[in-house]
């Protein structure tokens, strides 16, 4: 259960990540 | 795109992974051209889930007895780092430079990573998962064999008493573990062979029964009784070694069931 909290995280940060790298070229849907 | 093996993993990383490929198109069709901006922020937080995940995989790998789980997390946990460094690497350039080339890729080689990373260490564990189920499956099997030494009502009511928990602990267990692939073909492999053991449990029993019965009344038949239990204990022996067989097969095994 912990593990997949913590893949949640990861996810959740890399989404931001790509959206914020993705929002200055076009945005991302 | 990547094909995630369960549900669960499918869930949590299958938005992402549509997210980067976005990306990944918008790279390729040349179309980043804009300055990117300072992604310090976002990177850092990757990072700190990144070490997060590290850091409670490694209590889970220490606290398990589960020796491939042990073996297998290690070159997972540094496929994820890696990728983390790499991201760390590409936010550090495309912040002297934010038009850099090689490192926008080397952002988006990041993000993939994190992203193989992290579905690694995912089915590390589900993998662990799978074999808890495997060795259920195993005790079942090798209870099956007791069935061709029952030779009294007794033993036979024993026998029932011990295999019906196993069986349906099994069942409960599989029929779970279907739900949750994302492979129709291994789901349906699982639960078509559930459904035969579920089947056969009481024809065996009843066999068995006739067996025993037979032997008691001084063995007239006993060949042709013997013979058809040991049919129907040939029968579900191969149900459950294809149930553990189809288990320990991943999406990468997409051909094995056709």
């Amino acid at each position: 259960e912990q593990i997949l909290e913590a893949a949640k995280a990861i996810a959740a940060a890399t989404s931001a990540l790509v959206k914020a790298a993705g929002y200055a070229q076009r945005e991302l849907v | 795109m990547p094909v995630f093996h369960t549900k669960t993993i499918e869930a949590i990383l299958d938005p992402v992974a549509q997210q980067v490929s976005q990306l990944v198109i918008l790279h390729e069709e040349a179309q980043d051209g804009n300055a990117m901006p300072d992604l310090s922020n976002p990177v850092m937080a990757v990072s700190a889930a990144v070490q997060n995940l590290v850091k409670v995989g490694k209590d889970t790998a220490n606290s398990t007895d589960d020796k491939i789980l042990k073996q297998e997390m290690p070159p997972a946990f540094t496929g994820v780092e890696e990728s983390s460094n790499k991201l760390a690497e590409a936010a550090m350039e495309l912040k002297r430079d934010p038009y850099s080339s090689p490192a926008r890729k080397k952002l988006i080689d990041g993000a993939r990573g994190i992203l193989s990373g992290t579905s690694d260490l995912l089915l590390c564990f589900d993998q662990s998962e799978v074999r808890k189920i495997v060795r259920v499956a195993k005790g079942v099997l090798e209870y099956l064999a007791v069935s061709e030494v029952v030779e009294c009502l007794e033993d036979l009511v024993t026998f029932v008493k011990n295999l019906s928990p196993g069986m349906a602990n099994m069942a409960n267990k599989v029929t779970s573990r279907s739900k949750e692939l994302t492979h129709t073909a291994h789901a349906n492999g699982l639960i078509n062979h559930t459904e035969n053991l579920k089947r056969t449990t009481p024809v065996l029993v009843s066999s068995m029964k006739i067996f025993v019965t037979v032997l008691k009344k001084g063995g007239a038949g006993r060949d042709e009784a013997q013979q058809n239990r040991n049919y129907i204990i040939g029968c579900m022996s191969h149900d459950v070694n294809e149930i553990i067989r189809i288990l320990q097969l991943t999406s990468a095994d997409d051909d094995e069931l056709s």
